[in-house]
């Protein structure tokens, strides 16, 4: 909640935005916690990648053998057990043995699909997970900002100097230097090419955002 | 350089700060576009979890069919016993030959302890259990266990993340549409004031 604990009392800086920073930082553990969990990082969780991958081969040999199975067919007499025909008694164990391989392709094809599907699954949650990430910093960005902005000032930026420098006809275009305070800050000190008058409202669209850009990242720093 | 007058220099900080000011409501809805990515890919994930759903109801299906048939076929009597088990027979020291080979090329570890389970392994195997691919329809057992243990650990996770996630994008804060003119202070405390923030006002009183 961030109603403040005492209605006599205005709510401090923290009091309003910790409990948001608090429940990012839960989504995002909750989401983190669980792309760490065994579950993600058990080995048999590479059964259900793609079939004769060596790795998942040597995982199925050490657990129970069974990926011996898999070199079958580099066997004759192991082939040749597969081509056994047990129907000269009973047609219908040919048709139903038939049957059987039928629906064994399909549940293998179906069962491929569905790992596709999982892994979209996982990436969609892997965007979540990113887009938390975004959020918290960008409400970060935001409560810095309304921490600021909480002083009598009136001006959040003042222009402290300016300083055009033209150039020679054979030089490249000069730049208006321009340095400026915004919020706390120390003095920021931004360009804005002479083409740019400085009665053009672009003047100080520039110099705004080029001094809140510099003031953001070393905030980052 | 050109002289610049105290005027222009306030006149210039006051339109930076117009600027900064519509910067700080653009970063306010820059937390509230995310807001709304985040929830576009919920919205999309739980089409992609009504897809798996189906998909899951189809693969068991199946795959019970498959289980069927395996039982039908392992009622049949063992007509062909004899003919499966010479071969077998033949079939067991190439396999295991031929699986010792590349478990010692590619696995490498722990050769002497794998050579003596798959013996034990041969021995205690059917050649019928080769003959109904039942090595195949094992795998497939185990990896729909694995995928429904997968997508069980999955749910779980994110409806935690999501409940979370629904508590917070109902504050206030991502439901109200903050001012649009300069002065006024989304957070400040003067002119605007949320009211229900600052009782000592008349309003509250």
């Amino acid at each position: 909640s961030l109603m403040p604990f005492s209605p006599y009392e205005p709510p401090s800086f923290q009091d309003m935005f910790q409990p948001f920073f608090d429940m990012i930082h839960q989504a995002q553990q909750a989401m983190d916690v669980h792309f760490h969990s065994p579950a993600f990082q058990h080995p048999q969780m590479d059964l259900i990648r793609e079939g004769d991958d060596d790795r998942t081969v040597c995982r199925e040999i050490r657990h129970n053998s069974t990926g011996c199975l898999r070199m079958k067919d580099q066997c004759e007499k192991c082939r040749e057990i597969l081509s056994v025909d047990c129907s000269a008694s009973d047609p219908s164990q040919a048709q139903l043995r038939q049957e059987l391989n039928d629906s064994l392709q399909l549940a293998e094809l179906l069962t491929k699909r569905y790992n596709d599907l999982l892994h979209s699954y996982q990436r969609k949650m892997l965007n979540t997970s990113s887009l938390l990430e975004q959020l918290n910093e960008q409400f970060s960005w935001v409560s810095q900002l309304a921490n600021l902005t909480q002083g009598e000032d009136q001006y959040y930026l003042r222009v402290t100097t300016v300083a055009s420098h033209t150039s020679d006809s054979d030089a490249p275009s000069g730049v208006t230097e321009v340095v400026v305070k915004l919020f706390d800050s120390d003095p920021i000190t931004v360009t804005v090419p002479v083409e740019v008058s400085r009665k053009n409202p672009k003047f100080m669209e520039t110099v705004a955002e080029k001094a809140l850009q510099e003031y953001r990242k070393k905030s980052r720093e | 350089d050109q002289a610049v007058s105290d005027n222009e220099l306030q006149e210039m900080s006051n339109q930076g700060s117009k600027y900064i000011n519509k910067e700080i409501q653009n970063a306010v809805n820059g937390v509230k576009q995310i807001k709304n990515l985040i929830e576009r890919t919920n919205e999309e994930r739980k089409i992609l979890l009504n897809n798996l759903e189906e998909a899951k109801k189809k693969k068991e299906d199946v795959l019970n069919e498959t289980r069927d048939s395996e039982m039908k076929l392992k009622a049949f009597p063992g007509v062909c016993n004899e003919t499966m088990m010479a071969l077998w027979e033949e079939c067991k020291p190439c396999l295991k030959q031929t699986c010792m080979k590349f478990y010692a090329r590619v696995c490498r570890s722990g050769s002497g302890l794998v050579g003596r389970q798959l013996e034990e392994f041969l021995n205690q195997s059917s050649p019928f259990y080769f003959w109904i691919n039942g090595d195949r329809i094992d795998s497939l057992l185990e990896d729909d266990r694995q995928q429904s243990h997968m997508l069980d650990v999955m749910q779980d996770r994110f409806s935690r993340a999501s409940s979370i996630m629904d508590e917070l994008f109902q504050d206030r804060f991502f439901t109200h549409e903050p001012q649009d003119s300069f002065r006024s202070f989304p957070f400040g405390l003067t002119p605007w004031r949320p009211h229900f923030l600052f009782p000592k006002s008349r309003f509250v009183r």
